[in-house]
């Protein structure tokens, strides 16, 4: 699963 | 952000400084696999394009600039400031047999099938075996210089550090992103091999001499 469809990791 | 993935994302800065040090100072990047080097610039290239669509934190923003900097930097360095010392005959990995298979599977296993995302997708494939150029590398020049074992150590540290991450978020917070773990996995697994020759001779001020 996604934070909000957006990666937070790098 | 927790330990783990700060400490790994700081392995993964060193190695990238320790690089660009080692061919900076030396003026010369022998035993150094540009082609590695053109897939890290192309795996932060695609995966950092959401610079532009969403923000995560300054901290975020900041690592990936300085990451897509050093990585086009390095590149520069190789094949343009330095290319006369650039090991043509030992850096002979070929690339399209990593970029091609990385971009099919991305298209076919992904979360979802949108530009950024499958981009996103392909960057996660492609760095899992963007080292594979420069161990092939070693492997035929059948040893290394003390400095870049060092920062295979680093390089290699650093997704070792975020399954640690990914371990850590799954038992917090119960996120988990299967596609960057399977490939983080495979990653770290690539650099076992090198792990143990590294600890058993790097570190016993020997030289590393990869089994050619």
């Amino acid at each position: 699963g996604h934070l909000g469809g957006t990666h937070d990791e790098l | 952000m927790n330990i783990f993935r700060l400490t790994g994302d700081l392995a993964h800065l060193i190695a990238i400084i320790i690089l660009l040090h080692k061919i900076w100072k030396s003026r010369s990047c022998a035993g150094i696999s540009g082609k590695s080097q053109v897939l890290f610039a192309l795996v932060y290239t695609t995966r950092y394009l959401d610079l532009v669509t969403s923000y995560v934190s300054i901290y975020n923003t900041f690592m990936k600039f300085v990451f897509l900097a050093t990585s086009y930097a390095t590149i520069y360095l190789i094949y343009v400031k330095f290319k006369a010392t650039y090991d043509h005959n030992h850096d002979t990995f070929r690339i399209e047999f990593l970029i091609l298979p990385s971009l099919a599977l991305a298209l076919l296993i992904n979360h979802y099938f949108n530009f950024l995302e499958v981009l996103w997708t392909f960057s996660i494939y492609l760095e899992s075996v963007a080292i594979l150029p420069q161990l092939f590398m070693v492997s035929k020049t059948g040893e290394a210089e003390s400095i870049t074992s060092h920062y295979l150590f680093a390089l290699g540290s650093y997704r070792a550090l975020y399954i640690l991450n990914w371990i850590y978020r799954y038992a917090t917070e119960g996120h988990y992103d299967l596609i960057a773990i399977v490939a983080g996995v495979v990653q770290t697994v690539l650099y076992c091999d090198f792990f143990y020759l590294y600890i058993t001779k790097v570190l016993k001020g020997k030289k590393l001499q990869l089994p050619a």
